[in-house]
């Protein structure tokens, strides 16, 4: 463990829980993507699917309990609970276009043919464009609400914090792992954009608006 | 592959 993988870990659950809050105490979820947390909830479930077969740490299994727990309440608050305020119409990136290829490309594309490895190489693959549907949902609308936007700078540094995590393993333990980092990479980059707009805008108390 | 046993991060 490093200071960059635990910096990441603690942003990734922060913003899962502004989320998840943001929903509950405002007892909606309009501008929040249904189709980004289902895609969530299953990058967690296919890559956690070792929980109970291989003992890491405490921590280890702790956080991924927390994760899906969390992500799987708030795919249930926003499709069950409050799913009068769920905004279909803006909702609308096909999520099968992004779980088809990414399904292929790790069954081509993995460290060992096996269903647990294959199933491993589709999270990492898949959380990677997960944030598409919610990227695209907010460029559909023009504008986020500001805790929207401190989810998603949260949820976009951790992968960041990440690359520094990979970058420290490296040197200092000779680990590497070319799809965590490539996938790493694309995901961050996802987030260029938005971290563009976060830093110029909602830094200086304005709103998250994509110039019209 | 040497990476599909150490699979300690999250």
């Amino acid at each position: 463990m490093n200071i960059f993988r635990l910096v990441g870990d603690l942003s990734h659950l922060l913003a899962i829980f502004v989320l998840l809050l943001k929903i509950w105490k405002s007892r909606s979820c309009a501008g929040v993507s249904g189709k980004s947390q289902i895609l969530f909830a299953l990058v967690f479930i296919t890559r956690y699917l070792d929980l109970f077969t291989n003992f890491i740490s405490v921590y280890n299994s702790l956080m991924k309990v927390i994760f899906i727990a969390s992500t799987v309440a708030t795919v249930y608050l926003m499709y069950i609970k409050f799913k009068a305020t769920y905004d279909s119409n803006h909702d609308t990136f096909r999520i099968e276009f992004l779980v088809v290829p990414v399904g292929g490309l790790a069954f081509l594309v993995n460290h060992d043919f096996t269903p647990l490895e294959i199933l491993w190489t589709f999270s990492i693959y898949l959380e990677s464009v997960a944030i598409l549907p919610q990227l695209f949902m907010i460029s559909k609308t023009g504008e986020a609400e500001t805790i929207t936007s401190h989810y998603l700078f949260a949820l976009g540094s951790y992968r960041a914090l990440y690359l520094l995590n990979w970058i420290y393993r490296y040197y200092f333990e000779g680990y590497f792992d070319l799809i965590a980092v490539v996938a790493g990479c694309v995901q961050t980059i996802l987030y260029c954009d938005f971290f563009y707009l976060y830093i110029t805008k909602v830094m200086w108390g304005k709103k998250l608006s994509l110039p019209a | 592959g040497d990476n599909a046993q150490s699979k300690d991060e999250l």
